[in-house]
């Protein structure tokens, strides 16, 4: 069973690749792709051979082949539909987010349980409203859904897309949401991020 | 050199310890901890053993001790002083993010470059003008800054931040930020998040 942490380095190892091929370097080493990463060389070849890649003695990897093996493997040579829940702040920046685009994660679906918001139109989508969440979800075929409601609604929300056949959610509300086996739920928590910076402030700063 | 990734576990080892301590849980075993995170028990002892941190045998770790240990490590036990730059939608967001204060962030300053921005106010506080950004920062003596801004202009705030004395910054915006040694960035991406979800789909869903 893979670690969330090995999968986040596999989207990492996939965007340093991204940026070798922008400059036209056709192969990289496990030292060199572990320096952009911030990691050991080590991690990187267990990481790669857990999949089944190993470079090449004194060559390393192909960058464009280790780069459409990685997005294989995160799904990322397909388009995945997506639907937004909650048309607040959080949820009108995820709409416009270039970077799910570039991925294939396209918004196709937002809603809101606030009447005036419904009807509202946020970079060319249409704000729907949750009432008809489980008719707008099935119609859309929506794949992946993102949270971004408040707290206390959070819960309920996910009960309403799962039940809907949504079988992975990216929750940005601040509780920890329960599913059943099956089912994917990745919280997204900022001060996380932010916590890496008082670690560091507190450890080196 | 600690790896960002055992930043990472330790803010959810202290996530966890606090839910078991609401609970009233005195002693958790690594594989309790280990469960409650979704690693392995081994991972979770070379963790706490790196900051030399050892369960007593056959006991395990006192819950309300390591939560405390770990907060101190992670700078948890101060309060930071924030400043956001771009009052946009993540902005806006963030003013409010109660997992910020919950954890002794707190944000004392938002700055735009839209002077049809600066002025308003978002949860108590004023909307302030980037053209007074050194002033301000000095003012408000802010220690973390965040960038919310389109990328175009990430890197100039950036600038702009360190010359006034920031030395940590949590990068929203899609580009990677130049920054010197003792300058610590930390880049936060959504579409990392959802990868692990097209990764679940494509590898078990
Ligand atoms: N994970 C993070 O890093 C992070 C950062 C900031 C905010 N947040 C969280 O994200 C969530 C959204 O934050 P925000 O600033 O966008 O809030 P917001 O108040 O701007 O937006 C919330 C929206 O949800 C709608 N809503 C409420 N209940 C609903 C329901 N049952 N169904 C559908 N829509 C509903 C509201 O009408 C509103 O439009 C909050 O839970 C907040 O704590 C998370
Ligand atoms: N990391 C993620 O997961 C994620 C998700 C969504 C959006 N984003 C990124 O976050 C950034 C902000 O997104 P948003 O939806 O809030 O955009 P937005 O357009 O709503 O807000 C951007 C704000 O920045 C201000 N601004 C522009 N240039 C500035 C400057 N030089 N100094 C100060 N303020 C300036 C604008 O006036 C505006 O208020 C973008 O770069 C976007 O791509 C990141």
């Amino acid at each position: 069973k893979i670690s969330e942490s090995t999968i986040r380095r596999l989207s990492k190892y996939y965007r340093s690749l991204e940026q070798l091929i922008a400059r036209n370097t056709d192969t990289v080493s496990s030292d060199q792709l572990a320096e952009m990463d911030g990691i050991t060389s080590a991690q990187v070849r267990k990481d790669l051979s857990f999949f089944g890649t190993f470079g090449k003695r004194g060559l390393g990897y192909n960058t464009r082949a280790l780069k459409e093996q990685i997005g294989e493997i995160l799904g990322l040579s397909k388009e995945w539909r997506v639907a937004i829940v909650g048309a607040g702040n959080i949820g009108k920046a995820l709409v416009n987010y270039g970077e799910f685009r570039k991925q294939g994660f396209q918004v196709h679906l937002i809603m809101d349980s606030d009447h005036g918001k419904v009807g509202q139109t946020i970079q060319g989508l249409t704000v729907e409203s949750t009432d008809h969440l489980p008719q707008l979800i099935k119609k859309q075929r929506i794949e992946i859904a993102i949270i971004a409601v408040p707290s206390e609604a959070a819960q309920r929300v996910a009960d309403e897309l799962m039940e809907a056949g949504v079988k992975a959610i990216l929750n940005f509300a601040p509780i920890s949401i329960k599913a059943p086996e099956g089912i994917q739920v990745k919280n997204e928590n900022t001060a996380i991020e932010i916590e890496a910076l008082s670690y560091f402030l507190t450890n080196q700063g």
